[in-house]
């Protein structure tokens, strides 16, 4: 996976991610593509949900799935979701479940329920932080004003760090993929460098949907793994979300 | 570069989304909070019905790979369900109204649902 939030010159907040997803769960050989990220493709749906006829919150998700991965709440908040891999993981998690320790949230169910409960983006940053987890993740959050984009980075129990946007320090921009942004990647997946070379080329003055588009449809952040791009403006309340392919050649992550 | 990574100059003028790295839009469905949880999903999953079930299959078809005797999908099948229970409201319920609906096995729904967590394994 692969989020953005970025703050361009008037101050609005735009946010962007592919969603990758199907590492090492099946290859098939004659498509060159990965059978379960294929499979997931016609399942990607855009989500109103609505309440007393309102729209509570939007989302881009695969259809069964009760969870969040992408999500926005209309002029107040957008949020995304990448994983983090650690020993410490959700199986872990899992097995304190089962033997009756059950005081930690399963990851998309506390998605699920900052989209719909939280009323700001300090509502939803403190939710994120400091809710006890099943499994390590990184949360990506965009705010309604200036300076206000965030990527926490969540171990099971507690929040290990909280990048912020700061234009004074020229950081008009906070991107995650899957490795704590403190450590170089894994050498074999460092999807971060280019990311990042495509949003400097892009510059804060010239960053928009359709750049922001740009960046993550271009290979290796773009991928064979990648099943969808969302782009989502949070002053707009505006949501889209395009599925995607990347053909021959293309890193398989 | 034609070898991995792979990586390429900066794209430009990708959007509007066109060309081979777009294969196409996403349809809008509305989810109903005001609806009982169990009925929530079921405009979205009688449209999705058979892209979940061959979904499920893939999966299946995996965890037969690496367990051809069918036993670890026999442990989905009738431990999951009994994990429902334990979910949080609303998502015990959500889940038991996608797997009535789109008559995949209540269990491998949940797993469906709860996978990140067991991914890391």
């Amino acid at each position: 996976c692969t989020s953005v939030v970025a703050e361009d010159e008037k101050g609005n907040l735009l946010h962007g991610r592919n969603l990758d997803f199907g590492l090492f769960m099946g290859w098939d050989v004659k498509n060159k593509s990965w059978i379960i990220s294929e499979k997931l493709k016609p399942l990607v749906v855009n989500l109103d949900f609505r309440k007393n006829n309102q729209t509570v919150f939007k989302s881009t998700n695969f259809a069964g799935y009760v969870g969040m991965l992408t999500g926005i709440k209309p002029h107040t908040f957008t949020l995304t979701m990448n994983e983090r891999f650690s020993l410490d993981g959700g199986y872990i998690g899992i097995l304190e479940w089962i033997m009756g320790q059950r005081d930690g949230m399963w990851m998309s169910f506390l998605t699920r329920s900052v989209l719909e409960n939280a009323t700001s983006y300090e509502g939803a940053k403190r939710q994120l932080a400091e809710t006890k987890m099943l499994a390590p993740a990184y949360f990506i959050l965009g705010g309604n004003q200036r300076g206000q984009g965030c990527i926490i980075t969540r171990s099971r129990q507690h929040s290990i760090d909280v990048l912020e946007i700061d234009v004074k320090l020229g950081r008009w921009y906070v991107l995650e993929t899957n490795y704590d942004h403190w450590k170089d990647p894994f050498f074999l997946d460092d999807r971060r460098t280019p990311a990042m070379k495509c949003m400097n080329q892009t510059t804060q003055a010239k960053i928009s949907v359709s750049t922001l588009y740009d960046v993550l449809s271009t290979k290796p952040v773009l991928n064979k793994l990648t099943t969808y791009t969302a782009l989502m403006q949070v002053s707009e309340g505006k949501l889209e979300s395009y599925i995607r392919d990347c053909p021959s050649p293309c890193m398989p992550w | 570069q034609f070898i991995p990574p792979y990586t390429e100059d900066c794209r430009t003028g990708m959007y509007p989304p066109n060309g081979p790295t777009f294969r196409g839009p996403v349809s809008w469905y509305t989810v109903d909070l005001d609806l009982p949880p169990s009925e929530r999903w079921t405009a979205v999953i009688t449209e999705k019905k058979q892209d979940l079930i061959s979904l499920i299959q893939a999966i299946r078809n995996l965890a037969n790979a690496f367990v051809p005797s069918g036993k670890l999908i026999e442990l989905v099948d009738i431990a999951l369900p009994l994990m429902v229970n334990t979910l949080p409201s609303p998502f015990g319920e959500e889940i038991k109204g996608i797997a009535e609906v789109s008559g995949v096995p209540l269990g491998e729904v949940v797993l469906y649902n709860i996978f990140y967590e067991v991914f890391t394994v």
